[in-house]
């Protein structure tokens, strides 16, 4: 579902922003 | 178990997608949908930000959302 879509995306980006 | 046809989550496909054009964090994982790479939503989150940290690739804005990208 999108909904799943964006929490994988909000978790990515949670991942790499302490990288970034 | 993944059969040949499954698409594979590894560094060279990010490298590939990135090269050929600038891609948001959606974008990436609509091309590695669980249902297509066997993963579950936790790895594929977790692969992904493996692969990116060492592809390091360039970033930019594009329409107010952040864009990766690669150049050869």
């Amino acid at each position: 579902s999108s909904s799943e879509a964006d929490e994988m995306a909000a978790a990515l980006e949670a991942e790499l922003n302490d990288f970034m | 178990t993944p059969s040949a046809s499954d698409v594979l989550l590894t560094e060279d496909a990010v490298r590939r997608y990135l090269i050929r054009k600038p891609m948001t964090t959606k974008d990436l994982l609509k091309k590695f949908q669980t249902k297509r790479t066997g993963l579950s939503s936790e790895q594929t989150v977790n692969v992904l930000a493996q692969i990116l940290k060492r592809l390091n690739p360039e970033r930019k804005n594009i329409n107010d959302k952040m864009h990766f990208y690669l150049t050869e």
